[in-house]
């Protein structure tokens, strides 16, 4: 954007690229300043949290200047040298929940241009049995060319796509151009600067929000889908039709009193449905706790309808008072799950997890998170997965993170807001499902090598696996390959041959998109599992894990949390260069930004409805 | 000062008044698990109106934490901070907002101060400021608990001892000695108090005005609902 209506915004192009769910973004964007002055001019990118950073440049009057990535410790001494020469530095912020923000700003002379450009590339990962490609876009004025832009490659052939934006209106509808054949999409629109126009003779856009891609592919192999690319070799994981295996499910839901008010009745309104999701056949247990520890029964009880009815009524009597004790919690709840698994009261095929949902830091009992992280670990012995609910901004959500890592589940912050009972709902609906357990990747030791994880606990209707790994002779073209997984009704076995496809064929003229994408998710993928590793493993793994992901980091290009890419701002009449840093965000420094209950405590949900007690005058 | 306790859970809160010299300190809250302590010292008027009885005011607080090694006055005229023996202070004249290790500060401009002890404590301060030629006024301040949650059960003091909850009962209503303020019975802690219907304010969104809250008022100086008696609670010294 520009301050002055002298430096107009000339374009705005997003040409979004996606080859087997790995998504290859660019923005770039051009503004002229026409003006007999110097004018600053802001450039301003939100991306998903999931993606890395991989490129930016500026091009001032056909200089070019590159971002480039670097170890942290070592960009933070150049950004050190900024600070102190009293300019600013920070250039990613976090932005809402799914996107952070990049910006930065730049003074260009009179009658000259800059352009833009900012990559960022990441995997999409499949929630609900849909990919998503979410763009957002707020040119702030009108751009004499502007254009999204998607090509989509799937090799297993797309099954449905679906756009929509939440700025689209009836009449720029019809401007999003879509083209489906079997295995490829094309999307743009490309409004112009009246279709841009919020009325005839004003200057308002009415660009201005999320631009949404949504598809599935299509699935019909046990074994799934196999592609090897110039020595590198990724395999999608999520069979159509497998039966879905029954469950047993402890829900640990923290009562204590920072719970009291709007959270603790979203939880129990929540409840409410998911306990009416429950499947017949699954078991299920409830556990509340502030520094003492209530179950509704001792034992799981089936998911009969008089029993979920008694569970609703148990839900609906949950009151917030006291302190949280989380260890003793989820101790509890392995010990019922343990139980019924030992006693056999649940199905041999059946899957084990908890699912525990709290506000807060533990205050009561065992207050030594790395303590509880052991014994939660240490009982749960790999036999059952757990699954964190962090509620709110209280809660060191870096803790529940790595305790629900190590014991193969997953955390998810719900944000206080009116729809948390639509977040614990959906959060629920995508781990409600497991259809295979104690997933086993098989292949040949002495054909591939640097392989992502192969084990998984769990996979989830909706949801798909994917593993990475590089061969280990870039001429190979087949190798043998094993999936085995405990399965509904009996042993899940699928072995077949992953070979070498002809992409020139299927996709002629585009073969270059190949090029390097299978190498660069191969390369994301590892480095998402180990910068995990890094949080969950012994101090040596943890070490080991630190160098390999930074020097993956490196080696792509990529911004992660242990990379941060140093900009270098031109000089101008005022200023001497500037140095600036765009880091990538981790969720405790996500969770710095200022909240509702930060910055105006008094109305804050955590605090609107606890005990009050004041002195005052009259 | 009128104390006003609120009790969510029975959609009620009961309130008293404390009246006894200016210049009384009365310890508020008092947590000897986490070493937390708040005191205020109450003021008078600048002079008595000699139609009506003396009200006090709170015009100090003293807060402290042992763990964090923190130490708060807050008057009318300015807030000292110390944490670890580093001191600072700061005024009501500013828009402040200070983010430490332990506690967060906030004062917006002649209104409020917040503060956020970490895992232990959440409250407000309001300052009234009075017309400066007020013939009886004079500023004060009111004390407000927003989260006590993490306090422990061995939590005491005015205010504190409220803090996990009370227990009580109230009768039907019955006509008062004031037509518009029906008088029950309370029972509570193992007495059975004549109390009265009525309201107090709550200042943290309208510093002016305030908001009614209703209330069952506790006469004579809370005498029955309060545990032990006054003397109990004054304190020599604000730290």
């Amino acid at each position: 954007s520009v301050n002055s209506a002298e430096t107009e915004v000339q374009s705005v192009k997003i040409d979004c690229k996606v080859a087997s769910r790995f998504a290859h973004t660019v923005m770039t964007s051009t503004a002229l300043n026409k003006a007999n002055v110097s004018q600053e001019v802001f450039f301003e990118v939100e991306l998903p949290k999931t993606a890395f950073i991989t490129n930016f440049s500026m091009e001032i009057d056909g200089k070019t200047y590159v971002g480039e990535v670097k170890e942290k410790e070592k960009a933070k001494k150049q950004y050190e040298k900024a600070v102190s020469s009293g300019q600013t530095a920070g250039l990613v912020k976090a932005s809402g929940r799914k996107m952070e923000k990049f910006s930065v700003s730049v003074n260009i002379a009179a009658n000259s241009n800059i352009t833009f450009t900012l990559t960022y590339e990441e995997l999409l990962q499949r929630h609900f049995g849909k990919y998503e490609i979410m763009i957002r876009v707020k040119p702030k004025q009108l751009v004499q060319h502007f254009e999204i832009a998607a090509d989509i490659y799937e090799p297993q052939g797309i099954a449905f796509l679906d756009t929509y934006a939440t700025f689209i209106t009836n009449e720029l509808l019809p401007l999003v151009e879509k083209t489906v054949t079997d295995k490829k999409a094309h999307l743009s629109f490309s409004p112009t600067l009246d279709q841009q126009r919020k009325c005839p003779d004003c200057d308002g856009t009415l660009i201005d929000g999320d631009f949404f891609i949504k598809y599935d592919v299509n699935r019909v192999q046990d074994l799934g889908d196999i592609q090897i690319v110039n020595g590198y070799f990724v395999h999608f994981f999520a069979p159509a039709d497998l039966q879905r295996l029954p469950k047993n499910v402890v829900f640990v839901i923290d009562r204590s009193g920072s719970m009291s008010g709007k959270k603790m009745e979203q939880t129990r309104e929540a409840l409410q449905t998911i306990l009416d999701d429950l499947y017949e056949e699954d078991h299920f247990g409830l556990i509340t706790f502030d520094d003492k520890i209530v179950e509704w029964r001792p034992s799981l009880s089936n998911a009969t309808k008089k029993n979920v009815n008694a569970a609703k009524t148990f839900v609906k009597n949950i009151q917030a008072v006291g302190w949280t004790n989380i260890n003793d919690a989820v101790l509890r709840a392995v010990d019922i799950l343990t139980a019924a698994e030992k006693n056999k009261t649940v199905p041999g095929n059946s899957a084990s997890m908890i699912i525990l949902l709290t506000d807060g830091d533990p205050t009561f009992g065992e207050q030594n998170l790395d303590i509880i992280k052991n014994n939660v670990k240490n009982a749960i012995g790999g036999n059952m997965s757990l699954f964190c609910l962090g509620f709110g901004y209280d809660v060191d959500y870096n803790f529940l993170d790595v305790m629900a890592k190590q014991n193969d589940g997953l955390a998810r912050r719900i944000y206080e807001a009116s729809d948390a009972v639509l977040q614990l709902q959906g959060f629920y609906d995508e781990v409600a499902s497991p259809l295979l357990s104690e997933v086993h990747f098989n292949y040949p030791e002495d054909t591939v090598n640097s392989l992502t994880g192969s084990y998984f606990k769990q996979l989830f209707n909706g949801s798909e696996i994917v593993v990475a790994g590089q061969l280990n002779d870039i001429e190979m073209n087949d190798f043998a390959v094993e999936v085995s997984a405990q399965g509904a009704e009996n042993y899940f076995v699928a072995k077949g041959q992953a070979s070498a496809q002809k992409w020139d064929t299927i996709f002629p003229d585009q073969e270059y998109i190949f090029g390097d994408f299978t190498e660069r998710l191969w390369a994301y993928l590892t480095i998402q599992q180990l910068l995990d590793k890094k949080d969950k493993g012994t101090p040596e793994e943890k070490a080991n894990a630190t160098a390999e992901a930074l020097e993956l980091s490196l080696k792509y290009n990529f911004v992660t949390p242990l990379t941060s890419m140093v900009v270098t701002k031109p000089e101008t009449d005022e200023k001497p260069e500037d140095t600036l840093i765009a880091d990538k965000l981790t969720e405790d420094q996500r969770t710095g930004v200022s909240t509702p209950s930060q910055t105006v405590p008094q109305t804050s949900y955590s605090y609107a409805s606890s005990p009050i007690n004041w002195v005052d005058g009259d | 000062p009128h104390f006003i306790i609120e009790l969510p859970d029975k959609n009620d809160a009961l309130c008293f008044n404390i009246n006894d010299k200016p210049g009384t300190i009365f310890n508020l809250v008092k947590d000897p698990l986490t070493g937390t302590v708040v005191n205020g010292q109450t003021i008078g008027d600048k002079k008595v109106n000699p139609a009506s009885k003396e009200n006090t005011y709170f015009g100090r607080f003293g807060i402290i934490h042992e763990k964090f090694g923190i130490r708060l006055m807050v008057s009318t005229q300015e807030i000292l901070v110390s944490e670890h023996g580093k001191q600072a202070k700061l005024f009501w004249s500013d828009n402040t907002s200070v983010k430490g290790l332990n506690m967060d500060l906030q004062v917006t401009k002649d209104r409020s101060l917040t503060v956020t002890l970490r895992n232990s404590v959440k409250f407000v301060i309001i300052l009234h400021k009075v017309w400066k030629k007020h013939p009886y006024h004079q500023d004060y301040l009111g004390f407000y608990t927003l989260d006590s949650h993490l306090f422990s059960r061995r939590v005491n003091g005015l205010l504190g001892q409220f803090y996990h909850g009370v227990q009580f009962e109230v009768s039907e209503p019955f006509a008062g000695k004031d037509v518009d303020k029906p008088d029950a019975f309370m029972f509570v802690k193992g007495h059975r108090l004549l109390v009265t219907r009525g309201w107090q304010k709550d200042f943290r969104n309208d510093v002016k005005n305030g908001e009614n809250v209703p209330c069952w008022f506790i006469h004579n100086n809370g005498t029955g609902l309060i545990d032990g008696d006054l003397t109990d609670y004054t304190v020599s010294g604000l730290f």
